[in-house]
């Protein structure tokens, strides 16, 4: 990319890793071919230290007070958030459901989980998405590499521990090839 | 080489400081 990269004001905490936020959002029941999703999905802005983070996010709409069909998506600088991206390509995301209610507080505990470098795991870890549906809402945190179980199983357990859900809650991890295939059979 | 980690409580702590106005 040709873009600069953004760095930490002066006196400001910098973060392991630069991230942009993106949105998105489509029209309910049509399956989104790559290119649509690509035109669909906007890039907010990007932040290299914990202030120009809050500076952000305290101007974002909560997930919880979106409507439609709607995404919030926060990738490290570099990383599209989209499966075809080179750092995707291999990965795959693990998956919680969300009653409705639940979904401001538990995308805030895991993107500052994700920037505070909690996961523990290197470089594993591309981004995470909050997507609002209509029935339930849905959080989902990506890493590069879909066959390593000992960090997919790290990222999972450090998930229980910062989200705090209840001991029901179904986690389901996904590789983005299935969910390639998946999209395919519904958008040949 | 050294990971820069932070807290959930020196996240949000850094929101209302005055360097992020």
């Amino acid at each position: 990319s040709k873009k600069k990269m953004v760095v930490p004001g002066a006196g400001e905490h910098p973060l392991q890793y630069n991230y942009t936020f993106w949105y998105s959002r489509r029209t309910p029941g049509r399956p989104a071919s790559t290119q649509s999703y690509e035109q669909n999905i906007k890039q907010i802005g990007s932040f290299a230290s914990v202030e120009q983070f809050w500076r952000f996010y305290s101007h974002m709409i909560r997930p919880g007070d979106l409507t439609g069909h709607s995404d919030f998506h926060l990738f490290k600088e570099g990383i599209k958030p989209m499966w075809e991206d080179d750092a995707n390509k291999m990965g795959g995301k693990w998956i919680i459901r969300l009653r409705k209610g639940l979904a401001s507080r538990c995308w805030e505990n895991l993107i500052l989980a994700m920037l505070g470098e909690q996961f523990m795991v290197g470089e594993e870890i591309c981004g995470a998405v909050v997507s609002v549906r209509f029935q339930e809402d849905i959080i989902s945190i990506w890493n590069k590499t879909a066959s390593d179980q000992a960090t997919t199983a790290r990222i999972r357990d450090t998930l229980r521990r910062v989200l705090n859900l209840p001991p029901n809650t179904i986690m389901e991890y996904k590789t983005h090839t299935d969910s390639i295939k998946y999209w395919r059979t519904l958008a040949p | 080489g050294t990971r820069i980690i932070y807290d959930r409580k020196f996240l949000l702590g850094c929101r209302s400081s005055p360097v992020a106005k």
